[in-house]
């Protein structure tokens, strides 16, 4: 029994948002990273952030082990906590800095932009 | 091209410290607690000061400019076809100079500090760039034969021919290296050797002509004129940015431990102040 009302929201429990792509600006110069980082002087990485409970939606791309472990977490919160709303799919950026040598350099990062957030 | 300023570390003191006291901060492994180290003020003298900033190469700015533009359009994949699937690009900046009591200037050497370029990069593509300023005396007739060498070998490396009429504009002179940065990996791998040395020559039918008469003398370059080696790599494995961390707060440290060295100098026991004195 899903102990949620006909809105899916659950009764008794301060309402929070379904796991999604939230904001998060990076700035290098904070991270005191502005030293040895030429451009970018920051990027919008993203950040993701939500519950992930019952039901999961099909956008939220949730692995078999997600859907037993958010219906386990909705018959009983207290034997099994929700599954986790993490980065799904990223994507890379181009970042130019000067190497331990001097020398400038570019190069393109894997996994640093979140594109897509899902239950896992 | 905004982001291209060096802009001097000015992270308030309380923000750092507070950064630090972060539970999650005194979780952390040894390293990010160098990171944290490294970015705490007691540090910072090792930090570039605004008189050492870097001034990029204009290809340098330009490749970045393309690349991230082309990253935002989504032709992350296919645009990279055109660099040879590098997703990394170094330039190290000639550190030779001509020697000016030969006159004229038959030959130069091009040198560069290479030590930096790991061996775990795949080097897929590498060009010599050098900047030749316009000359406007240029003679009218014949073809130019700019010849590269290794500075060790006569083998030719490289040539290309130059239009007289070009030598009246400035331009990059443009001279694939690959094989040979190749070959310099593959035969100083174990001997750590640094640099890699090019040796420049121009004829016009057999005779060697003076490099002056072309604009390629390299007095009073200024930094983004100096000649450039760009090596094209690709990582074998999935890049983790902490490594670039990794190499800084090690080459801080030992620019650290040298100007530290002659203060610990004493005798056991001794204070700092004692062995200051």
């Amino acid at each position: 029994t899903a102990l949620s009302n006909r809105h899916g929201k659950r009764h008794g429990k301060k309402s929070r948002s379904r796991c999604s792509k939230k904001p998060l600006h990076v700035n290098f110069k904070e991270l005191g990273w502005d030293d040895w980082i030429i451009a970018p002087l920051g990027y919008e990485a993203y950040h993701c952030e939500g519950v992930c409970d019952f039901p999961l939606r099909s956008h939220l791309e949730p692995t078999n082990h997600a859907i037993i472990q958010t219906l386990m977490n909705s018959m009983d919160p207290y034997s099994t906590p929700p599954s986790c709303c993490v980065p799904t799919k990223l994507s890379p950026i181009s970042i130019l800095y000067t190497d331990s040598g001097n020398n400038v350099v570019y190069k393109q990062y894997e996994e640093m932009v979140v594109e897509q957030c899902g239950c896992r | 091209f905004q982001s291209a300023a060096r802009i001097s570390p000015s992270v308030p003191r309380r923000n750092r410290e507070a950064r630090i006291s972060h539970p999650g901060a005194q979780r952390s492994s040894k390293f990010l607690k160098d990171i944290l180290t490294y970015l705490q003020p007691a540090a910072g003298h090792h930090k570039h000061e605004p008189k050492d900033a870097i001034v990029p190469h204009e290809y340098m700015l330009s490749i970045y400019r393309t690349y991230s533009a082309a990253e935002k359009l989504g032709l992350n994949a296919s645009f990279f076809r055109s660099s040879k699937s590098a997703n990394t690009i170094t330039s190290f900046v000639d550190r030779g100079t001509d020697n000016l009591l030969h006159s004229p200037l038959r030959r130069q050497k091009y040198l560069f500090d290479v030590s930096t370029l790991s061996e775990k990069e795949e080097l897929v593509g590498a060009e010599l760039r050098i900047f030749r300023k316009a000359q406007g005396n240029a003679q009218k007739s014949g073809i130019y034969d700019i010849q590269l060498y290794p500075c060790r070998s006569d083998r030719q490396l490289n040539s290309r021919s130059l239009d007289p009429m070009d030598s009246a504009t400035s331009g990059w002179e443009v001279l694939d290296v690959w094989d040979a940065f190749k070959a310099h990996r593959q035969h100083h791998y174990h001997q750590q050797q640094r640099h890699l040395c090019f040796q420049l020559r121009v004829t016009q039918g057999q005779t060697e002509v003076d490099l002056r008469q072309l604009g390629l003398d390299r007095s009073g370059r200024t930094q983004q004129e100096k000649a450039i080696l760009v090596a094209y790599t690709r990582s074998k494995k999935r890049e983790n940015l902490f490594n670039e961390m990794k190499e800084k707060i090690k080459s801080r440290r030992s620019v650290g431990e040298k100007e530290e060295k002659p203060r610990t100098r004493g005798f056991k026991g001794e204070g700092p102040r004692r062995r200051r004195r």
